[in-house]
């Protein structure tokens, strides 16, 4: 991460904003609960709160506008250059412009900025932070397409903060309220309690603390996909990944975001063909290649790119097997087998798990291949199965893997 | 294929405007000796491929020119 020359900073905890106009793109509540959730994600980890004003002058004013608009910095046009905004101080000092000239969205598309995105890393600089190189960091640069539904912020974005601000106070900050419109408005002092209406019940935010991950050893936890990758085990839930390597004796921690951005999180299924080091990923109908940290281009594509039946709209599991060169995919009991070598699904599928992984009596969350066996996942269980001989071998903790 | 003269230009042009925006490049308009120019571009080019982890050749290839059009927050990387 880094600050600005002299790291500016707000010298109090309480800081206004205030929203002057709107873009068309977007509906006004969505614009509103996009910059109020932008916000949330940094007081969540500060001491700061965030208080909304309606009229005169606040701390952070955020505007849409094009071309140029009254700064030095003239926008550009559609692309390139989508927002700034500026470091703490008076006047113009902490404001946020958005180029007016994007199409903002509230959902991340590929026909669009997301709004919530852009505008947590702008109040980012309104509150005293530069560019960071780190890829996947809030504060990068460029703008990366990720899916915001539970987005964290990056591990050097807190540090970043926390170096200007500090961790939040131990008692957990209230989540701010907007204050509810009056006219004119000046700024209302916060402890001034004003009269709530039945309708103008207080805007909860979204939680004041994001959803944590699980405990490596909590004896309820199950995985959404397993894959390994280039001779490491990443187990995913949610954004979260544990990531087991051969070298080191810890379980890393990660989120999917600080591996592949632009992937979305909670994925179905994944699995890795080794000899193209290439791991597949599937979300719903569509899926996405990546070898390494690369997202390979194209994608995602439809799963019945593979020979799936329209019925079929997401699978559970998938796992590769390295000496036959299959791969299973597992859709509720039944499961298909896929040829890598040929690209095709083989015929006489999809057949019944049960009939040819015994002890397999259920659908499937996650599949690895490790040591020659394969391990089939199931809620907090795992099916150690010997393939060749049909056996199965064993019934585990799904997290065996974390040394508990 | 060689790169078309006109588009090779083109993306100078775009390259120097980039680098001005986000990396205090500032190019000495009436400066006599251009080589002087081109170095300082060079290492402005390189400076902007170590930010973002390409490699360093100071050459303003496809991958540094993809990069420099990425969309992108309006606040330099690097400033005086």
């Amino acid at each position: 991460y880094s600050t600005f020359p002299h790291s500016p900073t707000w010298k109090k905890e309480d800081v206004t904003y205030r929203i002057l106009n709107y873009t068309p793109d977007m509906l006004q509540a969505d614009v509103e609960e996009a910059i109020a959730r932008a916000f949330q994600l940094w007081s969540s980890v500060t001491p700061l709160r965030f208080t909304r004003v309606y009229g005169g002058q606040a701390d952070i004013m955020i505007s849409f506008a094009a071309g140029f608009h009254g700064d030095f910095y003239s926008f550009d046009g559609p692309g390139g250059t989508l927002a700034h905004a500026y470091p703490p101080g008076s006047g113009i000092g902490g404001d946020a412009h958005f180029d007016e000239d994007e199409n903002w969205t509230k959902f991340t598309t590929y026909s669009g900025y997301n709004l919530f995105l852009v505008a947590a890393h702008e109040l980012g600089h309104s509150l005293g932070l530069s560019h960071s190189n780190v890829f996947g960091a809030l504060m990068y640069p460029i703008y990366m397409a990720v899916d915001t539904r539970n987005y964290q912020l990056h591990q050097d974005d807190i540090d970043g903060i926390q170096a200007l601000y500090g961790p939040p106070k131990e008692s957990d900050a209230p989540p701010t309220k907007a204050f509810p419109p009056q006219e004119p408005t000046e700024m209302v002092p916060a402890e001034a309690p004003t009269p709530m209406s039945p309708r103008e019940e207080p805007t909860e935010m979204t939680p004041s603390r994001p959803p944590q991950r699980p405990d490596d050893c909590d004896p309820h936890l199950t995985f959404d996909a397993i894959t390994t990758l280039r001779g490491e085990t990443l187990f995913f839930k949610g954004s979260y990944v544990w990531r087991k390597s051969p070298y080191f004796s810890e379980i890393e921690h990660d989120t999917i975001s600080s591996f592949w951005p632009s992937l979305i999180s909670g994925f179905d299924a994944a699995y890795e063909v080794d000899k193209r080091d290439r791991v597949l990923f599937f979300k719903d109908d569509q899926y996405w290649a990546v070898s390494g940290y690369r997202i390979d281009s194209g994608f995602p594509k439809p799963i019945q790119n593979l020979g799936f039946p329209s019925s079929v709209r997401k699978i559970d599991a998938a796992v590769h097997d390295q000496s036959t060169k299959r791969t299973y995919f597992f859709v509720g009991n039944k499961y298909w087998s896929f040829n890598e070598n040929t690209q095709s699904m083989e015929r006489g599928y999809p057949r019944k798990i049960a009939a040819d992984f015994q002890g397999i009596g259920h659908p499937i969350d996650a599949a690895l291949q490790k040591n020659g066996y394969f391990y089939f996942f199931h809620g907090s269980s795992q099916y150690e199965v010997d393939i060749k001989r049909k056996k199965l071998i064993r019934i585990m903790k799904s997290n065996s893997w974390f040394n508990c | 294929f060689p790169v078309a003269p006109e588009k090779e230009k083109e993306d100078m042009q775009f390259a120097k405007k980039y680098l001005e925006n986000f990396y205090d490049f500032k190019e000495e308009k009436h400066s006599l000796f251009k080589a002087k120019n081109l170095s300082h571009m060079t290492d402005k080019i390189r400076e902007m491929q170590s930010f973002f982890g390409l490699e360093m050749t100071g050459e303003l290839n496809q991958k540094t020119l993809d990069m420099m059009k990425q969309p992108r927050c309006g606040i330099p990387d690097v400033r005086s």
